[in-house]
């Protein structure tokens, strides 16, 4: 994501 | 996506939904915390701050809408409808949640996994709703009863622990079968994915949520004892 970082859990 | 964290994101739907149900319908919203609440709101908003920027799937999307969208109309609820407000305990609800948000900011200040606006937030959201319960467990130990569906709505969140015991023990009337607990699947979530992942690793949200767990075994269990002999639940002063 943008930040390198993507949480895919809601 | 696995069926733990599916059933788990179910089960966080229908508390959320039950309570705002009851709410609504009963027009009465003694018993529950509306700090609590609004520690819920702030934890979805926070914890979706990506929720323009990132588009992960259409179910990922609508399910963060829907969380967003339920407590805020939860809190809505509690503060300006001019009949439920009334039946708020106002007097009982006086646990200073802002020492948790404080708390729990100057703690994602320090630990995250990337020092960024988007991932600080995150894991304010994550310790957030570690201890978001604690107005909601506060209210019920001075209010001394559980009502039936507030119990029922915290069961709902609960965890692992006691909720398979419950499980077990009424197994003999299936249609007694409780939803499951919704961190509960979530933590068999993070085991799966650990072991099916290389680069598996959410420490942060793991260990905020065996913390979480911690937090509700305790009312669990007296949940558990008052389900049992059939009496209105008495927590410990």
């Amino acid at each position: 994501s943008s930040n390198g970082i993507s949480h895919d859990e809601l | 996506m696995n069926i733990f964290r599916f059933a788990g994101d179910m089960t966080h739907l229908i508390s959320i939904l039950v309570l705002l149900l009851k709410i609504y319908a009963t027009k009465t919203c003694s018993g529950i915390s509306l700090k609590t609440q609004e520690l819920y709101a702030l934890v979805f908003v926070t914890r979706y701050l990506d929720l323009f920027t990132d588009f992960i799937s259409v179910y990922n999307t609508v399910m963060k809408l829907v969380f967003i969208g339920s407590t805020l109309a939860i809190v809505w609820c509690m503060r300006l409808h001019r009949v439920v407000r009334r039946s708020y305990n106002r007097e009982l609800d006086t646990f200073r949640h802002y020492f948790l948000v404080a708390g729990c900011f100057a703690l994602a200040l320090v630990l995250h996994e990337k020092f960024t606006f988007q991932e600080v937030f995150w894991a304010f959201s994550i310790y957030l709703e570690a201890v978001a319960i604690l107005p909601q467990l506060v209210l019920l130990q001075r209010s001394g009863n559980v009502d039936n569906l507030t119990g029922q709505y915290i069961f709902f969140l609960g965890y692992l622990t006691f909720s398979v015991l419950i499980l077990l023990s009424c197994s003999s009337q299936p249609t007694e079968m409780p939803f499951w607990a919704y961190r509960a699947f979530y933590i068999l979530n993070w085991i799966y994915r650990y072991f099916t992942e290389q680069h598996f690793s959410r420490w942060i949200a793991c260990i905020s949520g065996l913390i979480q767990t911690a937090l509700y075994a305790d009312f669990f269990y007296y949940y558990f004892l008052s389900w049992k002999n059939n009496a209105t639940l008495k927590l410990p002063a």
